[in-house]
């Protein structure tokens, strides 16, 4: 009876109505919520540390598709978990209905609330080819949890029946748009954004360049697969996972120099910057030249201030330019000084094309796409981009390097989400 | 204990005490369609004995029909071997809400009937 009541009168945080129409979609209201594998109510088919790595996982993926985020909680009182699991046999842990034994049904899940698995199906670890995989069954019932039900379209998580897990197991398409139906996309700023050039050679010793693209935020980062349209599956990782010798957190700029002699990778943070060395996959304590790294901004860009906002360097011009608030350095590398007619104001440097659409000062990140051949100005959520070559000869009336205006982040680079920072390990 | 013999217990095997009963009958296609909302469209229901009403003639020709519709089988209307074995399938406990509208029946069917042979053990679902 107390969970019936807890289903129609939810808590603090549960509930939202989306629509006052009949048959509003209830979701819930805030951003991180907390769940817990029930101490008397483990499955004695598989290790309680197996059974939490599984369900920390089943979380964490949806996770990466929506603007939520999923803690375990192991202490707080029980009444205050959002999200409770458990497994049961027949009648089962005051739940209402019945588990009918092995086969037919093998779990349920109350909307905004609890997770019911059925102890005599044969529940596996994802690893395994028999059974029924742990995993997908509890993606599928925190899809229910959220607020998602049944759909019978093939690849979507939430069909009523099991299929048994593919190899790469994963969210589909449809099953994020849902879910992003209800609980929105993710937005946010970024630290910087890049594209990594990887250069191989074929069997004929071409050389063929390759591409990442690559988003930083605080401590973790994503790469992103432009022809997905989504991030690398299992991503955000710690950018001391991924990237070793460079901060932790907290990046400002990247810059690639890349010209035909040179091959220079530094990342910029506070007063200094590293070099990073793409073939140890690591960054350098010294350069060939003997320059020690970290290195002071001042000394290796004599003329360019610290801590900056966002650099990027210009192939066609061999200059690198650097933000910093409302000003923006050209640096030639050539010549390795500040360009004579600079700084300029951004706004003077790149025109906003709508007045007063413009960053204006204080940039996120300057990154420019070899996907889409142009230059991205990050602010917040939302991002700018400079006119290129091709746009202007089409329409020789727009000033040079202008800004077309804003647009979110999320339109041109959907679902890079956060997960919560004790999931950033797995 | 449930059974097994491998290490890794893969090769569990439940008490044959805990396994479902198999829906192999009119009685049980019925209960199967008004627990998972093929019948009328229902709440998620606190308790058992209140499930929705099963349903009967003309209404469960046409919930067999959508049922076998988005289960990719021939929407006959009549609870054939294909359709329980459909039912039987391991799924989700939660009612499946949201159906889709129910299509036009070619023939009024005023009693589904049970096709194949009326042994019991042709309807047995297949072992999984």
């Amino acid at each position: 009876s107390k969970r019936f009541l807890q289903m129609l009168l939810p808590g603090p945080g549960r509930q939202r109505e989306d629509s006052p129409a009949g048959g509003a979609a209830r979701i819930f209201s805030k951003k991180t919520l907390s769940w817990r594998l029930l101490g008397e109510a483990y499955s004695s088919q598989l290790s309680v540390d197996e059974q939490r790595s599984v369900f920390r996982l089943a979380f964490r993926m949806w996770s990466e598709v929506t603007p939520l985020d999923f803690r375990e909680d192991l202490t707080s009182p029980g009444a205050t978990v959002d999200i409770k699991l458990g497994f049961g046999r027949g009648r089962h842990l005051g739940c209402p209905r019945v588990f009918d034994g092995s086969g037919q049904e093998f779990a349920h899940a109350w909307r905004l609330g609890d997770i019911h698995f059925d102890e005599d199906e044969h529940l596996t670890l994802p690893t395994s080819d028999r059974g029924i995989s742990l995993l997908k069954v509890a993606v599928h019932e925190i899809g229910h949890v959220l607020g998602l039900p049944h759909t019978y379209r093939t690849g979507s998580v939430m069909q009523p029946n099991y299929t048994p897990q593919e190899p790469a197991f994963e969210l589909d398409w449809s099953d994020r748009k849902a879910i992003q139906k209800l609980y929105g996309s993710c937005q946010g700023s970024f630290d910087t954004v890049f594209d990594w050039i990887h250069k191989e050679r074929t069997q004929y010793g071409e050389v063929r360049v390759r591409f990442s693209t690559y988003f930083f935020r605080k401590s973790w980062y994503w790469l992103y697969e432009n022809r997905n349209n989504r991030t690398r599956y299992g991503d955000p990782s710690r950018i001391q996972a991924g990237w070793r010798g460079i901060p932790a957190q907290g990046i400002d700029a990247f810059v690639h120099v890349w010209t035909w002699r040179r091959d220079e990778r530094y990342f910029f943070k506070g007063h200094r910057y590293w070099r990073y060395d793409s073939d140890q996959d690591q960054a350098l304590t010294q350069d060939q030249q003997g320059r020690s790294y970290p290195e002071l901004i001042s000394q290796g860009f004599p003329g360019i201030p610290s801590p900056l906002d966002a650099a990027y360097f210009d192939r066609r011009q061999q200059q690198i330019y650097f933000f910093k608030e409302a000003l923006v350095f050209a640096f030639d590398v050539n010549r390795n000084r500040v360009q004579s007619s600079y700084p300029m104001r951004m706004t003077e440097a790149f025109p906003a094309v709508v007045p007063h659409n413009h960053p204006v000062r204080a940039i996120d990140a300057a990154y420019y796409s070899y996907a889409q051949g142009s230059l991205f100005l990050f602010k917040g959520d939302a991002y700018w981009r400079v006119l290129n070559h091709r746009a202007r000869q089409d329409n020789a009336r727009l000033p040079a390097n202008g800004l077309l205006p804003k647009r979110p982040i999320s339109g041109a680079w959907p679902d890079i989400c956060d997960v919560h920072s004790s999931t950033l390990n797995m | 204990e449930m059974l097994f013999h491998s290490r890794d217990h893969s090769d569990l095997e439940p008490s044959p005490l805990h396994r479902a009963k198999p829906i192999a009958d009119l009685r049980a296609a019925q209960r199967f369609l008004s627990r998972y909302g093929w019948s009328v469209p229902s709440a998620w229901a606190p308790s058992p004995k209140q499930l929705p009403e099963a349903p009967v003639g003309t209404a469960l020709a046409e919930a067999v029909r959508r049922f076998q519709h988005v289960n990719a089988l021939p929407a006959s209307g009549e609870l054939d071997a294909a359709t329980l074995a459909a039912m039987n399938r391991p799924r989700c406990g939660v009612p499946d809400t949201r159906l889709p509208p129910p299509a036009a029946p070619s023939t009024l069917t005023p009693t589904p009937a049970l096709l194949g042979s009326s042994t019991p053990q042709s309807l047995q679902p297949k072992a999984r």
